[in-house]
């Protein structure tokens, strides 16, 4: 598996729906001044895999990871984030894929398998969320409503929370990952009690 | 299980001690199983030696050292349970100069296997990077734009 | 005694909301006592609202923002009850370089009255420095070198 | 009252007698790879001001804040930190102090307030410590021997540490100082809770 895009809108400070796509060029960047919104994507993947505590999240409830409105802007009633892993193998075969910008802000009204892929063959949508799923493409989609509604989606269709965690178990992207080191981890490593550090062991094990 | 314990950490010392190896050029490192009243109550602690310099607990290191001595654990589990990809938020914040180019090299010896996604406001890390996400707010809103650095295309 | 904390509190809330609106370039910020059932379970809370973003508690900020907003707090407190020195050990370390410009804006304005003392790996915070005190480590024992920066002497 | 120098030996990497002057040239920055002592020169000034809690040093005991070797070289078995400040007022009629090296290695074998002070009239030492006492300056010396025993010295003579702490008293470098930010000391002020922080308030009142 690798990683291919991740798309995010209404979360957090993301208001407006963003694409973020990998073309397995080696290490990117993520740059920007303070505040810009860079952890922020960091909590938007590790949401989208099932973190379950908002204290990870740095938030007190799960809800304020939906974008809370500025002053000239009011708040969204959904945050969703799309996770998009492709098996490369399977993807060779494919070939299309290259083919998106590596990332923008999508311009507003577009809906999730809209926009650049509007021109391809509708054949393949025959998912809720209609997305347009390529060979080889594993997409995990979260969504949360500001009435506390949860959605879970693979490949655009409706599931359970568990069945994505159990989808990861053993690929590394698991509940006891070490795919994400927040800002700050480091030293909670440090401070923690030896115990707490084995705790991070037994987690992997 | 406790088998299942064992085995793990067995692997993950080795890869902490390789780690910090290649993040201090030199040096030793190991895990200890400190002991406590039940099986519960046992901790982990790093017994660190930069190259140099005497072995010690990683809490009496510098600022810096204990940084890239964390580092070398985290890196060393997920070497254990691989992933697709891994994102390191602002870990090369403590780190001098040589220390971050010791880093960035071992993040390109692992980048075949892995896509790195690194949060950085370091600029010799931002050198290893082929492509940039820079990231704004505009009205407190985040918007992203892409940079690619090829070798056919001068940097935008 | 009750008096005394609430006249350091209103003077410390005062020059951390200062100290905040310089490092910001902007914004507001106030200490808020929370309540608690008993005085002793009392805390403080830093309430803060960087240029252009909504009122919050800090806890939620970003990193860099944290640290900026904390040092606020710091420094608010020096000035209530100034030394002859200050030292300021990586307090750059989270800070883009536009933060940190403000950062040493601040240092500047307050570096007649205090003799600052900045432990640093950040080239931006070392610019401002007319001497620089180089230290480095020969078989594990410290060692320091100053070296001077004149109008009239290049640096070395 | 203002910074004239430290002077620091056998504490903790500093094996070596280690004078740093400063001359009123104003920000001074401390500079070096991972490591290397810049915040064991602070943790020095935080010790003669009289820190007692071995924690803030970043030790376990404080045996621990004396140097305790390496491979090729035996540990001591004293550490000694002297700091000088100095009356702007009285030191105008002085004018001689300016003439020190900013920063030095003082050669091995001298011992405090010889060296480069050795030429100079010995009529002022009439102290225990044999110091030079410039008019207007203060000068506080602690010292710690690998046995437990502790000194602590005004202008070169015994004094308790009480002393020390009282003559500080309202200059900002007394116990409740925020004279010295220790690297870690703003990620300390963040995590704390909220009554935590309130204490740290009500010790500066
Ligand atoms: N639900 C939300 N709605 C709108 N804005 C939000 C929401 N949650 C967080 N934010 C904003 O996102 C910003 C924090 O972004 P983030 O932590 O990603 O910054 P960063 O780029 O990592 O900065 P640093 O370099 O300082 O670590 C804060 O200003 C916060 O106000
Ligand atoms: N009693 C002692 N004897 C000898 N060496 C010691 C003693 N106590 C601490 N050290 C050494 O001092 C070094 C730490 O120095 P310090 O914390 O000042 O580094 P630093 O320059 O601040 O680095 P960083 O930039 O990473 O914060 C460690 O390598 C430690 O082994
Ligand atoms: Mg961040
Ligand atoms: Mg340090």
């Amino acid at each position: 598996l690798r990683l291919q895009k991740v798309e995010l809108v209404g979360f957090k400070s993301f208001a407006e729906r963003t694409r973020i796509v990998f073309n397995g060029s080696g290490v990117a960047g993520v740059v920007g001044p303070n505040g810009c919104g860079k952890s922020n994507i960091s909590d938007a993947i590790l949401w989208v895999l099932g973190e379950q505590s908002a204290k990870t999240l740095r938030s007190s409830r799960m809800a304020d990871c939906i974008f809370n409105g500025t002053a000239t802007r009011p708040p969204t009633n959904l945050a969703e984030v799309t996770l998009t892993l492709v098996d490369p193998e399977a993807e060779k075969t494919a070939g299309e894929a290259a083919a998106e910008a590596p990332a923008e802000t999508v311009p507003a009204g577009q809906e999730a398998g809209a926009g650049a892929e509007a021109g391809r063959s509708d054949k393949k949508r025959k998912n809720r969320l209609n997305l347009r799923i390529l060979p080889g493409e594993v997409v995990v989609t979260r969504r949360l409503y500001r009435d506390g509604t949860s959605e879970y989606y693979l490949n655009g269709e409706l599931c359970r929370l568990r069945d994505i965690q159990e989808l990861f178990m053993g690929t590394g992207l698991g509940p006891e990952s070490y795919a994400i080191i927040e800002q700050g981890r480091i030293g909670q490593i440090l401070s923690s009690r030896p115990s707490d550090r084995r705790a991070i062991i037994e987690e992997a094990a | 299980s406790r088998q299942q314990f064992e085995r793990a950490f067995a692997v993950i010392n080795q890869n902490f001690a390789e780690t910090f190896r290649t993040l201090f050029g030199g040096g030793t490192a190991t895990l200890r199983l400190s002991e406590g009243e039940e099986a519960g109550e046992a901790g982990i602690d790093l017994i660190c030696q930069p190259p140099g310099k005497r072995l010690q607990n990683v809490l009496l290191l510098s600022g810096g050292e204990k940084a890239l001595a964390a580092l070398a654990l985290l890196i060393g589990i997920f070497r254990y349970q691989p992933s697709p990809f891994c994102i390191l938020d602002e870990v090369d914040a403590p780190l001098d100069d040589s220390n971050v180019g010791r880093f960035t090299q071992l993040i390109q010896e692992m980048a075949p296997q892995t896509q790195f996604i690194l949060i950085t406001h370091n600029k010799k890390t931002m050198e290893i990077a082929p492509v940039l996400y820079g990231v704004t707010m505009q009205g407190a809103v985040s918007q992203i734009v892409s940079v690619r650095f090829d070798d056919a295309a001068p940097a935008a």
